[in-house]
């Protein structure tokens, strides 16, 4: 059980907002609007949109992905859920109003290695940790 | 519809980015890469010989998988000579998290005037951010291969480190390295400077550059350019260079903004 004073100490209006995001929620499921569940999707980030060309020579730009979804009960493997997700998804599921749903969020990030110009025309080859999402899943 | 259609076709332009926002998207994105500033490089030095082995060395990376339908990563293939990356250079790019290219800053004149059988090389490394080791550095010269010359006949080349430069009494000089080459080789000369680069990153005063010295197999010194050694006045793209990978000796976090 979440510690009630969470409850005590919402305001009036934290509370109507609350309930207007839990009818529009409780809306779309009986309208049967399945939510996607957590996973990942494409995001490109291209430096040649941000102009950048003339001093990075390579990558022209990289597939960064990004995660979202839904992380609602049943959690479905693919979701590749931590053990402590599944079980705030349940008291979720029993009673949302104790505790939100996990969050769908990247598992595994991979690096990216970029080869540029500096401002006396050496050339700099780094590589960047945590650049591309390589999955997904509830936290 | 005509209302509703410009409704429909706005919500799909791309949101106009005002200039503020996008030079603070551009300053975001560069404190993720560690730059102060985007950098305002020389134009048309992108076929020199550093950017092209540097380009060899960024298509030996590529380990990810290409994603369904985005073209970004393509091996951006280097044209015409392009030094080949050895085995031990894809060993040094493993460990290392970053790697740096230096161009030879002594003016290219130089080799006319200067004696016949040596010739010096100067490097900035003054750009190299804080906190990082070198843990391996190389400085690279072409051999052509001369026609001239009998097949067989060998030279020595040696790299010296330049000690102290007294104003009035020769240079002080000490040997780092040195190579055996055939006339008829063709290809990149590479000479260890790990132990160099490191004693100038923590004493740049001591960085007063490096000599190249050619000898004949009777120990008569020669003209590097005559034994096919491409220095300043030779092609772009056989430029020589020094190359250093790095480590950072400590967890950067970046800085609040």
């Amino acid at each position: 059980s979440a510690h009630k004073g969470r409850q005590s100490n919402r305001s009036k209006p934290q509370r109507t907002v609350q309930d207007a995001l839990k009818a529009v929620e409780a809306a779309t499921d009986n309208l049967g609007i399945s939510r996607e569940g957590c996973k990942k999707h494409e995001l490109y980030v291209s430096f040649r949109d941000l102009g950048w060309q003339d001093w990075i020579i390579a990558p022209e730009g990289y597939a960064a992905y990004y995660c979202e979804g839904e992380c609602a009960f049943p959690l479905n493997s693919y979701m590749n859920a931590t053990n402590h997700a599944i079980v705030q998804t349940l008291v979720h599921f029993i009673n949302p109003d104790t505790v939100p749903k996990p969050c769908c969020a990247p598992t595994q990030l991979h690096g990216i290695s970029v080869l540029y110009f500096d401002d006396s025309s050496n050339v700099i080859l780094k590589k960047y940790r945590n650049m591309v999402v390589r999955a997904c899943g509830c936290h | 519809n005509f209302s509703v259609d410009n409704e429909v076709r706005s919500s799909f332009i791309q949101r106009r980015l005002r200039s503020q926002e996008r030079r603070e998207m551009q300053r975001e994105i560069l404190s993720i890469l560690g730059l102060p500033h985007r950098p305002r490089p020389h134009v048309h030095t992108k076929q020199n010989a550093a950017p092209m082995f540097m380009l060899d060395l960024y298509n030996t990376i590529s380990t990810y998988p290409e994603p369904p339908g985005y073209s970004y990563y393509k091996p951006v293939l280097p044209t015409q000579v392009s030094p080949m990356v050895t085995p031990q250079d894809s060993r040094f790019l493993d460990d290392a998290d970053m790697v740096m290219s230096f161009v030879n800053l002594v003016d290219q004149e130089q080799d006319l005037l200067y004696q016949q059988h040596r010739r010096e090389f100067r490097f900035d490394l003054s750009r190299i951010p804080e906190g990082e080791t070198v843990t391996a550095a190389e400085f690279r010269i072409y051999k052509d291969f001369i026609q001239e010359r009998c097949e067989n006949e060998t030279f020595r080349v040696s790299v010296y480190q330049v000690l102290q430069e007294p104003p009035n009494s020769e240079v002080e000089l000490l040997l780092l390295d040195q190579r055996d080459v055939r006339a008829a080789e063709e290809g990149w000369l590479v000479f260890d400077l790990t132990d160099t680069s490191n004693l100038w990153l923590v004493n740049p005063e001591q960085n007063l550059g490096l000599h190249l010295v050619l000898e004949d197999s009777n120990g008569q010194g020669w003209n590097p350019q005559l034994a096919g050694l491409v220095t300043g006045s030779g092609p772009q793209d056989k430029q020589p260079f020094m190359v250093a990978f790095f480590k950072a000796n400590e967890v950067r976090f970046r800085s609040i903004r």
